[in-house]
């Protein structure tokens, strides 16, 4: 039976840290002088690659990778996404012992590119839902 | 910043051989493009379909920043917007907005009975559609051509234009024909003309070798039969940016989720 005279409302420890705001984590990890894990983007374009005449659009893409001191390394037999995947649950669950994964996917946008094909038909070819690169650290 | 822009591409060169590999291997997957690139000869401006496409190309995009827009008109075809001379480029619509993958199709052979030769003048195209993409369905199919403006015309005459698929050709007679739609347009007007060939294209797909083509008719109000070129209408020999074109919305079957890689 659910008492309904608790006076004050228990603070429920699963409350993710406001995303702004540096966790207790962060601070650690600067003051240790290790580089924390960051995202960076690398911009890539089609002309670098000699995709040009190939890719209509766009001009190039956007790839983000992840560079730094990882606290949770896995072997190579998990890839980035599922790594950060599982990563952010274990974040959920000890938020002040394991590290939001960095590059954990929180929105995923759709992209589109248009491209030649060898009969130089012209496609248009929409992914909706993409995952952001991430580093699983 | 463009300071910015060139700075992370010369750390794009920095990477290692492996490492350029690897990425590049990782955008033709994010990007779902079939494999690496052939060598591709460089391409002449470009035509009438890749400047269409390119065209909506920017439209989905621009959509995806800030919401749905296109729809059909009155006939229940649908406009996205079009390359040239376009008298009105409504916002994107549902076929458009919910199409995972759009082809456009240069045609292949072109045919017609034309002045020399007894009426009814018709014009064939053929298309090649083999490489449809598998799994997906189609949703809407259009072929574009383009109308000029002739002489001789009487700018306030009314055109019929009529596009039937031809399903069966048999030998020293005509072949068997479905209507596939109809405009009427003024002989003064200009500018692309969209037909709906949803049912041919879809036909197509199921049984490609059914695909013997299109045909183009125009007649007037008295029912006389005009050549396609006669009334401005351009072909294949006609400007790269406006030579006819196919063009296929598809939807894929709805895969649960991205498999990981």
């Amino acid at each position: 039976a659910v008492r309904h005279n608790s006076p004050r409302k228990k603070k429920n420890k699963y409350d993710l840290p406001h995303p702004n705001r540096p966790g207790i984590f962060d601070q650690h990890h600067a003051n240790s002088g290790r580089q924390a894990c960051k995202k960076h983007e690398l911009y890539v374009s089609f002309s670098d690659l000699g995709w040009k005449d190939w890719v209509l659009a766009p001009p190039g893409y956007s790839a983000y990778y992840c560079d730094g001191e990882c606290d949770y390394p896995l072997g190579s037999c998990m890839n980035a996404t599922n790594h950060a995947m599982i990563q952010l649950v274990v974040h959920l669950i000890k938020p002040d012992e394991v590290p939001k994964a960095c590059c954990a996917p929180t929105k995923l946008s759709p992209i589109s590119v248009l491209f030649y094909d060898d009969n130089n038909n012209v496609i248009l070819k929409k992914h909706r839902n993409m995952v952001v690169k991430t580093c699983g650290c | 910043c463009v300071c910015g822009q060139k700075e992370v591409q010369s750390s794009f060169r920095k990477l290692s051989g492996r490492e350029k590999k690897e990425m590049q291997r990782e955008i033709l997957s994010i990007l779902g493009l079939p494999g690496r690139p052939r060598p591709h000869p460089p391409l002449r401006p470009p035509s009438s379909a890749p400047l269409f496409m390119l065209d909506l190309y920017h439209a989905v995009s621009a959509e995806g920043d800030e919401g749905p827009g296109l729809g059909l008109n009155q006939e229940g075809v649908i406009h996205a917007a079009l390359p040239t001379l376009s008298t009105h480029t409504p916002p994107l619509g549902t076929v458009v907005s919910e199409a995972d993958t759009v082809m456009s199709f240069v045609n292949l052979v072109e045919h017609e009975r034309d002045l020399l030769q007894p009426r009814p003048y018709w014009k064939e195209f053929r298309f090649d559609l083999t490489p449809l993409p598998q799994g997906e369905t189609v949703t809407a199919a259009e072929f574009r051509i383009y109308k000029t403006l002739t002489m001789g015309q009487r700018a306030n005459r009314t055109l019929h234009i009529s596009v039937y698929e031809i399903q069966r050709e048999k030998r020293h007679r005509e072949p068997e024909l479905v209507l596939l739609d109809m405009q009427s347009v003024p002989a003064g007007q200009e500018g692309w003309l969209a037909f709906d060939v949803t049912s041919a294209s879809n036909h197509w797909l199921l049984h490609p070798r059914s695909n013997l083509g299109i045909r183009l008719y125009v007649e007037t109000e008295e029912d006389r039969s005009l050549s396609a070129g006669w009334v401005g209408l351009i072909g294949r020999r006609g400007p790269r940016s406006k030579q006819p074109f196919m063009v296929t919305f598809f939807r894929a079957s709805q895969a649960p989720c991205r498999p990981p890689r």
